[in-house]
């Protein structure tokens, strides 16, 4: 099992230390609201309120013992770049941030943080796909970054086949099964004569970036 | 395609109103704040100035005419709700609602949404499972009999390429990922002329008769 430190809590923060421990690992975790410190610290290791900004605290919390970081600390984006960098002090190479905007996602980058996070971007990308029609049924993450998801047919595919398509070799993903809705069958590894319809839902594996690529085709 | 309302322009709001647009779609959207309106103004259909709560104010804008709505309001959940009973009453049926807490979910729920997400923790959970490193799985079903394990190499496949193999047709499975156990790296989508390691474990899809006759090869 791995060691957390978890950044602010508001909705995001305080989910992601909680789940962390659920999933038997050890979280430790700062914010400035004694109210949040309370509610949070009977259910993971360790909570206390202190600025993540000042590194003596964050080492005295045993910040330099983790495995990776979480930085939530939502509207404050100076307190998110100041947390980074006495992370990185710290020597904790994985970090990852929730961001609020693009640009704070740029600087975030520029930091040489391992993923930002934009939960109200990426959601409404995903719930955008599902109301045209094109759902993102389920989501299954199998690695560090690499999942399946159950996804509609593009429009641009369908009549297609997925010979014709290319679809592994244009998007590096792997087509598991279609589900044909209207029947209820599944038809396990797809030969490349297999013609799509629009009532056809795919389960694909691949990286999170192809998964996010795929789900912009229209 | 299709015609949308959305209400409340947050980071959430806006960038589904702006996704739903790029697919191909027409938006209507509405929010209090004059310079949200104003930037979104020339990338959607229409947006305007308005209290969503109004009914009279919805169907002058051609809140009737939708297929469906989204509803963000972010804080102001009274808002959230009265904008919800608004649209029902210009009879639109299919509404998801952006929620900030588990009870605002709960009373979406009561109110009969189509759905509603809640970013802030939908993401959490998600970069949990994946901060973790976690496969899910030995085994995983995906349907009635479809489904995804994880598997060692058998003997007679160590030193030979995918292609060589020619397992896709002579197993009927689909080789997801490799899992290279000595560097931990996941080689997702591999291709033909990748060389199977008695290190590599396998995450392979198929029926569960594939699987199970795949088990047995030494
Ligand atoms: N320097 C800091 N050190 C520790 N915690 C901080 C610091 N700055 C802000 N925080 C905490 O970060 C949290 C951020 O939560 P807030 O609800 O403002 O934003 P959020 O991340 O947008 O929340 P949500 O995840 O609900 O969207 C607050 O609880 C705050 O106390
Ligand atoms: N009655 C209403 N009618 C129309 N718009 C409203 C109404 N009440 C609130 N809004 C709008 O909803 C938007 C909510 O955005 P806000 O940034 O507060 O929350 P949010 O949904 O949490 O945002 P985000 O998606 O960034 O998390 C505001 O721009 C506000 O003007």
């Amino acid at each position: 099992n791995k060691r957390f430190f978890v950044v602010g809590l508001g909705n995001f923060g305080y989910a992601i230390a909680e789940r962390l421990t659920e999933l038997g690992h050890e979280v430790i975790a700062v914010d400035l609201d004694p109210e949040t410190i309370d509610r949070i610290g009977p259910l993971i290791t360790r909570a206390a309120v202190a600025d993540a900004t000042d590194l003596e605290t964050l080492r005295k919390l045993g910040g330099d013992t983790v495995d990776a970081a979480v930085v939530s600390t939502g509207d404050d984006i100076t307190a998110s770049i100041l947390a980074v960098l006495a992370l990185h002090d710290l020597k904790i190479r994985e970090i990852y941030v929730k961001v609020i905007s693009r640009d704070h996602g740029r600087v975030m980058e520029k930091l040489g943080v391992s993923e930002t996070v934009f939960p109200e971007r990426d959601t409404a990308l995903g719930l955008a796909a599902k109301i045209c029609g094109r759902s993102l049924l389920k989501y299954l993450p199998l690695g560090t970054n690499f999942s399946i998801q159950e996804m509609g047919i593009p429009n641009s595919w369908v009549s297609k086949t997925i010979g014709e398509l290319g679809i592994r070799q244009a998007y590096d993903i792997t087509i598991l099964a279609i589900h044909d809705i209207l029947t209820d069958k599944f038809y396990a590894t797809p030969g490349p004569d297999y013609r799509l319809k629009d009532s056809d839902t795919l389960f694909v594996a691949g990286t999170d970036q192809a998964l996010k690529r795929i789900a912009l085709i229209d």
